[in-house]
Parts: structure tokens; sequence; C-alpha cells
């Protein structure tokens, strides 16, 4: 659940380039 | 294509998997507005959902590898069916006559209401807001017109389980000021009973027309 | 060099630093302060100091560590090696500033941009030798921004050293030369065996000098950018190379405290305050709902 607004519905590399972390 | 976030409760996680249809999205009318609403319906057993949308901006989802925007969080609480069964009975009463349920509740902008007269013990809970008789020589048909003094009764036993639920779980009722986002660890003591009951009406009053929302008022 | 800390993770910074030589801690030392990677929009940025004694100047200079800048980089490598090897009388120490260190100050809510994170992190450096024990007498400092009111500033942190700050300093004096080849064979070494955390596919590495304008470097960002996450974390990007491809090629996200376009165009007519007669109001949700912003649903 992002704090930003991405205005979009597409593929996205998330587990490439985020590391959720607590 | 689009794609939504859901909270349900776990007990519907294989509704659809027992049913083709076991889990179906209906609109139906919103009981306080008159305008239409999203509700959840589980066929088995029968049970209706209203869905509520938390929407704030600038958010969005990460759902596995790809991006949502808007961020809307959608949650499906259960929500007695009998709020519009009561919608449907209050303007029936019009007609100022007894009248069977299936001529009670039809609705051409919302047909899939009728949903509602699938619902398990539907003779218990029309008990609480109608007067009903039954016609012995045609068909042992049961037939119902709207009590307002039942429904005022029964709205004041909804109004005392919402307060109760208010204090088990802290909400607070007190003035504005202090946002709800600052739950003091000790609840403030100072919200006085009459807080509590002008919160719960309130909340009543979202699933009720207005006019029946100021007559429970003066009730 | 050890440079395994920062390859666990390069996300942050890493000080790295040499034994200090035993002389160092009795006799008057002088002490030069360099970066390498100031320009780049790829890779980290890497302060280096390099002290040695007064009497011991002309030893370093025969070490040959001239004007760094005309080195190339296996020489540069070699004369570090032999620094090490001479390490009885030369010490160095350095700061690794990750390219994500940098783009998250010059771009957090409170800005921190380059010059100061420069100028602190060669202030730091000097302290960190000074704690070491090492008696600094001079630092010579290759400037950044405006010699004078760097040279103040530091003279402020480190009243009892003598400090010069200069532009060209790696030309004149030797140890601010050998601070310049430290910096430049770390910033090398990191750049050449950086671990991208992003798991590229096709990753080519290939970007050239990582200078905005070397056209290599230019067709790697675009190559690389990512339209929702911008590019992986070897980028600065705060740099304005970066931000332009960005700009053409990246989603626009808006944050909660992005200027809105009502913010931009400013308010409307005083009138628009007043509310338009008895226009109904939507009837509101109760306050349980508006103060979780929660609405009924209408449509999905």
């Amino acid at each position: 659940f992002l704090p930003c607004e991405i205005p979009v519905n597409r593929p996205a590399p998330v587990e490439r380039f985020f590391t959720p972390a607590i | 294509a689009r794609q939504h976030v859901f909270l349900l409760p776990e007990y519907l996680k294989d509704a659809s998997k027992k049913m083709k249809s076991g889990l179906m999205f209906v609109k139906l009318v919103n009981p306080c507005l008159g305008e239409g609403a999203l509700y959840l319906f589980n066929m088995c057993p029968q049970q209706l959902f209203e869905i509520k949308v938390f929407k704030e901006k600038h958010h969005s989802w990460f759902i596995n590898q790809s991006v949502q925007s808007g961020g809307l969080l959608h949650l499906a609480t259960p929500m007695d069916p009998l709020f519009l069964l009561l919608y449907y009975l209050q303007k029936a009463d019009k007609e100022g006559k007894f009248q069977p349920l299936d001529q009670v509740v039809v609705d051409d902008v919302f047909p899939d209401c009728i949903l509602l007269l699938k619902l398990p013990e539907l003779e218990k809970l029309l008990q609480h807001v109608t007067e009903e008789k039954v016609n012995p020589e045609i068909d042992k048909k049961k037939y119902y017109k709207y009590s307002k003094e039942k429904t005022l009764k029964w709205l004041e036993k909804k109004v005392n389980q919402t307060m109760a639920a208010l204090k088990t779980n802290h909400i607070n009722v007190g003035a504005r000021v202090q946002s709800s986002a600052f739950f003091s660890s000790h609840q403030v003591s100072s919200d006085k009973e009459e807080d509590y009951i002008c919160y719960a009406h309130g909340l009543i009053s979202d699933y009720i027309p207005k006019e029946l929302s100021d007559d429970l008022a003066k009730h | 060099m050890d440079l395994s800390e920062l390859e666990r993770d390069n996300t942050g910074r890493c000080r790295l630093n040499s034994p200090v030589p035993a002389v160092c801690r009795k006799a008057p030392c002088a002490l030069g302060v360099d970066e390498a990677g100031r320009g780049p929009v790829l890779g980290p940025m890497v302060y280096a100091i390099c002290y040695c004694p007064l009497s011991r100047l002309t030893d370093l200079e025969a070490l040959k560590v001239a004007d760094s800048k005309t080195l190339s980089e296996s020489e540069r490598d070699r004369l570090f090696a032999k620094m090490e090897e001479d390490g009885d009388f030369v010490g160095w120490a350095l700061d690794v500033l990750s390219p994500n260190l940098i783009s998250t100050s010059m771009l957090g809510r409170v800005k921190y941009n380059l010059n100061s994170m420069s100028h602190d992190t060669a202030a730091g450096l000097v302290q960190y030798a000074l704690d070491q024990g090492v008696k600094v007498a001079q630092v010579f400092v290759d400037t950044v921004g405006l010699p004078e009111t760097y040279q103040k500033r530091l003279q402020q942190c480190f009243p009892d050293i003598e400090v010069t700050v200069t532009a060209k300093a790696d030309a004149l004096y030797p140890v601010v030369s050998a601070a310049s080849i430290c910096a430049k064979v770390a910033r090398d070494q990191v750049v050449k065996n950086w671990q991208f955390v992003e798991k590229l596919q096709d990753l080519d590495i290939d970007y050239g000098s990582g200078y905005p304008n070397d056209p290599k470097t230019k067709a790697w960002l675009r190559k690389h950018v990512e339209p929702i996450f911008g590019f992986p974390q070897f980028v600065r990007f705060s740099w304005r190379t970066a931000q332009s491809i960005l700009e053409k090629e990246a989603e626009v996200v808006t944050w909660e405290d992005s200027p809105t376009e009502e913010d931009q165009v400013g308010h409307g007519k005083i009138t628009s305050y007043f509310n338009e007669g008895h226009r109904t109001r939507p009837r509101l949700p109760h306050r349980y709902f508006q103060e979780r912003s929660l609405e009924s649903a209408t449509t999905l």
C-alpha cells in the first residue's frame, strides 16, 4: 500500500526494485 | 486490467468454490439515500454484505508484479438486510394496505432486490418492523404492512447495541476536536452517555431514510 | 582495499582507513583532502584524506604521486599499492558516499546539498584523523565551492590547525594528490564491482565514464530507466541528467506534499468561497466513516 499516487495500472518489476522492510 | 483489493471475512474465502456464483456483487438501493450502492451477496448461506471503500488521495498499490493506481481498499462487512426490506416496506406503506412481500420488494431500478426474498428466516426478520395478516381463504399467504411503532422499537435496540459496541471498541464519540487518529489508550471517560446516544443514532441513520432518522431521534 | 562492507550494502556510506603509522602520532603531520566522483551521474562520490609527517613530505613526493589527474587508472592502482607498502609513514582514510545517499540527501524534504555534504564529509575525515591521534599540523584541501567560505568553515572547525583551501590543490601539494589517488582508486573499484540490488535483466555495464555529457552514459541511462521505479540505485536521481530522462520516460508520481495544480493556480475568486445559495449538499457519511476515509461503494 503506497503513500503516493501512481496514476497507472501496469506491470512493474516490483520484486526487483522494491524490498519491503518492516 | 484494473485490480481491486478486498478485505473479506475469512469464512467467505471458499464461498465461490462451494457454488459457482457463490459470491455475487449486486447493485441494490442505499436505504438512506435511495440511490444505488454496491453489495456483496453470499448465496449459501444467504447473507448480505455492504461494501465500504477506503479512499484517500495519494495512494496506490503494488500487487505482485504490477502497480494499481488509486490505492482503494474495499471492505465487505455483514449488513442487516432488514434495513433494505424496511426501505421497500416504507415505500409500499403509502398504499396503506397489507400486501404480499413479493409485491413490496420490487424495484425496476435494482431488480436484484428479489434476492432479499430468499433470505433465511425472512418471516422472523419482518416481525420486527411489520404487522402481518394471513388470508385463510386464499393461499395462507402472509400479507405485510409497515409498522412505524415496531420499527422504532427495533431501531432503538440497534442504537443500544451500537452504543455498547462503541464503548467496547473505545470509539471516540466526543467533540470532533480530538481526531480519532489519536487513540487515547484509556478512553476519555468524559464522553457522556448523551454523546454515545447521538453518535449511535447518527451511525444508524446512515442506513435509514432521513424522515425515519428524525422520528428515531424523537423516539 | 577491502570494500566488502560496501558490496554488502551499497545504499548508505562507508568509511575505510589504513592503520595509523606510529610516527604520525608523534611528529607534526600534513594532511591532504580530495574527492573523486563529484561530477558523474553514476556511482558513489569518495572523499579521502592522506597524511604523513611534515619531515617526510619529500619521501612522499619521491613516490611520484604527482598530479593525480595525469595518472592512468593502472598507474593510480600501482601508486596506491606503493603507498600501502610504504605504510610506515603514510596513512589514509576514505568516506564512500553512495549514489543513494547523495540522491536522498539532495531530494529530501529538507535539502542537504552536495557542497554541504562535501564540506561535512571532509571535516568528518579530518576529525577522524585527530580522533585516531594523528598530530595534524597542516591541512590542504582542494576547494569545493568558494575557497574563502570553505577555508573559513574548516578553520572554525579546527582552530589549532593551519588550513589551506585552494583550487588545484592536488597539483600543488603531494598529500592532496595522494588523497586524490586514494579516492580515485576507491571509486574505480566500487564502480567496477557494483552489485545491482535490482537484479537487472540484460544488464550491460558499459556505461562509459559516468559523466553526464558522455554519450555512452546517457544511452545507458535511457536504456535502464524503469517507468515506475526510475533507475537502479547506482544512479544519482538528483542529477539533472537523470531527472530529465525521468520526466520524459517515467510515470508521474504524486505524494501528499507534492505541489498540486490548485496550489500552483492559486486560490479562486473570493466569491468562490461563498456557498452557491441553497444548493443541496450531498448528504455526507456519518463522521465515523468520514474520519476513516470510508464511503459506500457504488461501483467497482
